[in-house]
């Protein structure tokens, strides 16, 4: 599978650029935790698509923010 | 049942409605 890149994204309508990004963001965030991958991935979406594009590659970075993302929830259902 | 309904959930191959109402 080829790399997402800023110009697919932007050929694409909004609401495909969010499904894009969710496609390639959630096999990474299931590996990393597979029960709450569907609703990490969801906040996640949230964000900007260029900082969304740079987690893609950086897995630093997509580690961090899936972690910050984990704590919300689980504060969120505590 | 819960009534939590947020985060929306992505599912993959699912059209993502997270969203629409923005």
């Amino acid at each position: 599978q080829e790399p997402l890149t800023s110009s697919m994204l932007a050929a694409a309508p909004p609401q495909e650029q969010k499904q894009l990004l969710g496609e390639r963001l959630y096999p990474l965030i299931h590996s990393m935790h597979s029960a709450l991958a569907g609703k990490i991935t969801g906040m996640l979406l949230e964000i900007d698509n260029s900082e969304l594009l740079h987690m893609l590659e950086s897995p630093e970075s997509l580690h961090a923010k899936v972690e910050e993302a984990v704590a919300v929830l689980q504060a969120h259902q505590a | 049942g819960s009534s939590i309904s947020w985060p929306p959930e992505f599912h993959p191959g699912v059209p993502w409605k997270g969203l629409q109402n923005i």
